[in-house]
């Protein structure tokens, strides 16, 4: 899945 | 980023530096749960670990280290500076109840079993239930002093405004992270009933919250 890609939110 | 997502990490941000200002002001950390700062200490710690290595944005890394920075100092006023203020026989919520669960759950859902992601998983439920001791001790003590309800309340809004956050990206980017928003629902449920108080009481000028 694309959130695996490294989390953007705090 | 949109302007819900930004006013939650502000929001979030208030409600620590309202909390570490009462401790640090009123030289006394009394009412306030040592358990759930150490909590939130740890959600921090194990999901900013991505700070060493990925680089999302400057604002991305500077929050992250203050909000690391802050709560550190938070636990470690309530622990050592001002441990002698420290209500340990209010603060008596069973951890291990909400760690055991949080760390079975995070080996069996998430988005892939790397030591970092399952670390970040962890965080992620741990975070929706680390306010449980501090919710536990007002209901023990049965009253919170305003500040605390302030740094509640702004908590709470924090997660109210992280709901609309997700609203908006998944309408506006299509982006939906199944773990984060399903945990922070079931985060923000367990502030309703504070927020009920909060507005009932504390706003009508009672100064203290002294539950029913």
């Amino acid at each position: 899945a694309d959130e695996a890609a490294g989390h953007d939110e705090l | 980023m949109n302007i819900f997502r930004l006013a939650g990490d502000v929001s979030h941000l208030v409600a620590i530096i309202i909390l570490l200002l009462k401790i640090w002001r009123s030289k006394s950390c009394a009412g306030i749960s040592g358990k759930s700062q150490v909590l939130f200490a740890l959600v921090f710690s194990t999901r900013y670990l991505d700070l060493f290595t990925v680089f999302v944005s400057v604002y991305n890394v500077v929050m992250k280290v203050v909000f690391l920075a802050l709560s550190y100092a938070t636990v470690y006023l309530i622990y050592m500076r001002f441990r002698n203020s420290y209500d340990s026989e209010n603060d008596t919520f069973r951890v291990e109840f909400l760690l055991v669960p949080v760390i079975g759950l995070s080996f069996l859902e998430n988005y892939a079993f790397t030591p970092l992601e399952i670390l970040w998983t962890f965080s992620i439920f741990l975070e929706a239930v680390a306010i449980m001791p501090q919710l536990f001790m007002i209901t023990k003590t049965g009253e919170a002093e305003s500040i605390t309800t302030h740094y509640l309340f702004f908590l709470g809004l924090y997660r109210a405004l992280y709901i609309a956050n997700w609203v908006w990206r998944y309408h506006m980017e299509g982006f939906f992270d199944q773990i984060a928003v399903v945990s922070g629902v079931v985060q923000t449920i367990f502030y309703c009933d504070f927020f009920y108080l909060y507005v009932t009481r504390v706003l009508r000028g009672k100064g203290k919250m002294s539950l029913p």
